[in-house]
């Protein structure tokens, strides 16, 4: 997918004979493609680019190196400094009740996705509680109760409730009692323009005072990504980046563009239906790949 | 003097990153582009300026032109047609998951009862959890019924008994509800192959997230080449979408979009406005 396509162009550049300006406008015009149908934000793509090409044909080639192993390693700096170099963890303090709050737009993958990442916390031997705060969506308490006894976790929550900043204190609460590790609360659907759920998102935050804020990210987002990630961000600082549907052929690029606009690091990703499709995120494996 | 090939590829370049900006996906905006070079080319234009605003004028056209159906879908003449025939109009929906494909049925079943059909709901997504309980309340709200089955059952049994629960009781109209999949899964599509064959649509309706970005293309196009569809459905246009997944979708598919989602309430639902879209893509 995007991995291919610039792994195609960088292998391109390497076959050249020579590493002129040419063939270096070329791997960038080839990269602008790659990035562009990745759904990488237009300005972002712009910017990355003309940085690549201006330290691939100005800065001095260090000894021992050839140029183009050099423009290889340009790429490589100029897209993990957006997605980072190490696996970040979720932020988590033993010995108290960690507090998650899962918000995105409508559909993206909320609730099915912290019923894996429950999952996938409990198999590292943490206990876990997720809440229903959805007050809006129909069935929305029946979705996640179904998911969570599948991957046997407590699931709280009442699905005659209509206050949802009420439900999350009371989901709180609940686990904050039981001294649960790792508490998940499962929010509604929400874009930046409903500016009344958006300040509901805001006075969620403010009762249960999570310790991270976590922004799921559908894969197939587009251009629209970096904006309402930032939107996100300026309501309810966002700690870390869940892209989900990376199992179909979306490439993920408006997940790129929402890390460079909150400085958000991808933590983990979907890439299925199931409960066990969630893997942790590896920005240089994936950069990696992305350059063969 | 004449407009070559050169001064339009210049001049191309920041209309085709406008289009890209408004999520065109790439493939479409290039097609796009290259009908409107064709369209350009040999004709007499005079200064660099007016040059630039005849690329302009030529993409509105192109961009209108590809958002207009050759072949529109007029869904109330359908539905006079099945009901004088006395035959309920059967409408299946599919599409990748999240897009708003059960809450689409629900504004639908609303605007028809408005317009005084009777509705029956057919819940073929016996895969996803809260799938039954979802499409349940809706039916509730909407004071129609939804023909469903337990989890796991196959799906396209619950479409044929929604079809003769119509047929027996004189329903108008059929919506079928599937589980979203991608498109990209061969099983899944098998699957949605099978529950068409038996229901055997008069519409198959695409519905598509605004927010997508060039997935909308490989998206609708599949979808078309697997199943085949008639119309789409645009959802959460209310999302600041820029609109270019619309350009997207009628270039992979030449079929019509035909409503657009703008909200979550039962009402949130228009018909697909050409010009409107062409006003927010068009650079
Ligand atoms: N293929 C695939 N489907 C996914 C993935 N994550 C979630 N889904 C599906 O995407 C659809 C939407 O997921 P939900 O969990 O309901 O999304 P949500 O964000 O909670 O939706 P709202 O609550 O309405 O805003 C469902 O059909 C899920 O099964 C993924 O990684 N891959
Ligand atoms: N803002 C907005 N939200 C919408 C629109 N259409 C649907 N939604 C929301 O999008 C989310 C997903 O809608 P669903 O109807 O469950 O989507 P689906 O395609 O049936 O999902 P799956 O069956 O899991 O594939 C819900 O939260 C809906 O309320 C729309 O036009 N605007
Ligand atoms: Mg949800
Ligand atoms: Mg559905």
């Amino acid at each position: 997918k995007l991995g291919s396509a610039l792994h195609q162009a960088v292998q391109k550049l390497l076959r050249s004979a020579v590493v002129d300006e040419k063939a270096v406008k070329e791997l960038v015009k080839d990269l602008q493609r790659a990035l562009l149908q990745a759904d990488v934000n237009v300005h972002l793509v712009m910017d990355l680019t003309k940085r690549i090409e201006e330290r691939s044909l100005k800065e001095a080639v260090a000894p021992g190196i050839s140029r183009r192993e050099y423009v290889v390693k340009v790429v490589y700096e100029e897209l993990t400094s957006i997605l980072g170099q190490k696996v970040v963890p979720l932020k988590f303090t033993p010995g108290k009740s960690n507090i998650y709050l899962v918000v995105g737009i409508q559909g993206s993958g909320k609730t099915t996705n912290i019923v894996k990442l429950g999952r996938l916390l409990k198999k590292e031997g943490h206990s876990i509680g997720v809440v229903a705060a959805d007050t809006f969506r129909p069935g929305a308490y029946d979705q996640l109760k179904q998911l969570a006894d599948r991957a046997e976790i407590p699931c709280f929550g009442d699905s005659k409730e209509k206050d949802s900043i009420k439900a999350a204190k009371k989901g709180v609460k609940h686990y904050q009692s039981q001294k649960t590790e790792v508490i998940l609360v499962d929010t509604a659907g929400r874009h930046k323009d409903e500016k009344g759920l958006i300040r509901e998102m805001q006075q969620i935050a403010k009762a249960i005072k999570p310790d991270e804020i976590i922004l799921v990210v559908d894969g197939t987002l587009g251009q629209q990504a970096s904006t309402q990630a930032e939107a996100f961000n300026a309501a309810t600082p966002i700690g870390s980046i869940i892209v989900t549907k990376l199992d179909g052929s979306a490439r993920g690029g408006g997940a790129l563009s929402a890390v460079a606009a909150t400085g958000a690091p991808i933590k983990y990703i979907g890439t299925g239906e199931k409960t066990k499709d969630l893997e942790k995120f590896q920005p240089t494996k994936f950069v990696g790949q992305l350059l063969g | 003097k004449e407009i070559s090939e050169k001064n339009l590829d210049e001049a191309f370049s920041d209309l085709q990153m406008a289009l890209l900006a408004n999520d065109v996906a790439y493939e479409a905006a290039e097609r796009i582009n290259h009908r409107v070079k064709e369209t350009l080319e040999g004709v007499q234009i005079g200064r660099l300026q007016s040059k630039k605003d005849a690329i302009r004028e030529a993409l509105y056209d192109a961009i209108l032109d590809a958002l207009t159906p050759d072949s529109p879908v007029n869904l109330f003449e359908l539905l006079e047609q099945r009901k004088k025939a006395n035959e309920p109009l059967i409408i299946m929906f599919l599409g990748v998951n999240g897009t708003g494909k059960t809450t689409t049925i629900a504004k639908i079943t609303h605007m028809l009862q408005k317009r005084g059909y009777t509705v029956v709901l057919a819940c073929a997504d016996t895969f996803r959890a809260g799938s039954a309980e979802q499409i349940q309340i809706h039916a509730d709200r909407l004071k129609v019924r939804v023909l469903s089955r337990p989890y796991g059952s196959d799906p396209a049994s619950v479409a044929f008994d929604a079809i003769n629960h119509a047929r027996a009781r004189g329903v108008n109209v059929v919506l079928i509800d599937t589980a979203g999949r991608m498109q990209t899964d061969k099983n899944l599509m098998a699957e949605l192959q099978k529950i068409h064959r038996v229901a055997e649509p008069d519409l198959v309706v695409f519905v598509g997230d605004a927010l997508a970005g060039n997935d909308a293309i490989e998206q609708a196009k599949t979808f078309n080449e697997k199943i085949g569809i008639d119309a789409a459905v645009l959802t959460k246009v209310d999302a600041d979408a820029k609109g270019g997944a619309a350009l997207s979708i009628a270039i992979a598919t030449g079929k019509p979009i035909i409503f657009v989602g703008v909200g979550q309430k039962y009402s949130d639902i228009e018909s697909f406005n050409p010009e409107w879209f062409t006003e927010k893509i068009a650079p």
